[in-house]
């Protein structure tokens, strides 16, 4: 199965 | 001292109805152009945007920045009390640890003949949407309408208090980003494609190519597949499907979260997702001319 990414790996936390 | 009031108190219910399942504590940023609300999942995996511009306020005031922390279920609740024809109105002091919401029912409720406090209100400097500045428009129409007379409305009117809470929101920088994809679809079908395919599995696959945008979804029980074409000239705005696309791009997601998304459908007609290869899908529902509310959800890729 393809692996479920967050959001943090493509966004920065301020 | 922050203060906004809604006419459509019912976008209101609807907005925390769609982020409600998603998110148990937010902050209701004000500013003097907006109110907004940015906050993800507990898993990280998906995040809720909301803007409604100070523009699509009938009485919009905020004195200084504020970030107002609500539990998203028990304010809920409260909203449940408005009815969907409410104006509401929210109210903050800068240093509280409420919110007040105040639900005022459609105008043609209750007529009282109510003489003193209308004339008191005439030429008053009550800022657009107050009560006086309410009774001032009502009593002209009256008058315009009899030539005798003063007849004011009496709102039905009630008061809730939210208590607010300290909120340490993790905010995520999300750059403004040019989609290879954007397809603009009714809102109705897209919620219906998501629930049909969560029948079938748990992943769906949306894939855009010059043929049409096909949703996806393979399963124990068998395979889905939903294939939608561009039809730009629908007679109804609300009926078209647009697709505009700078390269064929193929994505897979958890149907758990779309469909949580898919919350928001009763806020407008339309649909709007952006996707770009290996990166968060965005799925907005523009709320008429007053904002947005916008989902953006992580991929699932093969490792």
């Amino acid at each position: 199965d393809p692996r479920q990414y967050t959001l943090l790996k493509f966004y920065e936390l301020n | 001292m922050f203060e906004a009031r809604l006419t459509s108190g019912k976008i209101l219910k609807q907005l925390i109805e769609a982020l409600k399942d998603l998110v148990q504590e937010a902050n209701i940023d004000c500013s003097d152009d907006e109110i907004s609300i940015q906050a993800m999942d507990n898993s990280h995996v998906s995040l809720v945007a909301v803007s409604l511009r100070s523009g699509g306020f009938d009485h919009f005031r905020c004195d200084r920045p504020l970030s107002l922390g609500f539990n998203a279920t028990n304010m809920g609740k409260i909203l449940k009390c408005a009815g969907n024809e409410d104006a509401i109105t929210l109210k903050a002091e800068d240093d509280g640890d409420s919110l007040s919401m105040v639900f005022e029912g459609p105008n043609q409720d209750r007529i009282a003949d109510f003489g003193e406090f209308a004339r008191g209100a005439r030429g008053s400097d009550s800022p657009p949407g107050s009560r006086r500045e309410k009774c001032w428009k009502i009593d002209f129409n009256f008058a315009t309408m009899r030539g005798v007379g003063v007849l004011v409305v009496i709102f039905d009117r009630k008061i809730y208090e939210l208590k607010l809470m300290d909120i340490d929101s993790e905010q995520l920088g999300i750059p403004d980003t040019d989609y290879k994809v954007t397809i603009q679809m009714p809102s109705g079908e897209f919620q219906r494609i998501i629930r049909d395919m969560q029948v079938l599995g748990d992943t769906l696959s949306i894939s855009c190519t010059k043929e049409g945008v096909k949703f996806g979804v393979q399963g124990d029980l068998g395979t889905g597949n939903v294939l939608i074409r561009q039809n730009a000239h629908a007679e109804k705005d609300e009926d078209r499907v647009m697709i505009e696309m700078e390269e064929p791009v193929e994505l897979t997601f958890a149907l758990r979260y779309l469909n949580f998304f898919t919350k928001a459908t009763n806020l407008g007609p339309t649909v709007i997702l952006n996707m770009s290869p290996d990166v968060p899908i965005v799925v907005e529902y523009p709320i008429g001319e007053t904002g947005h509310i916008k989902y953006y959800l992580a991929p699932k890729i093969d490792e």
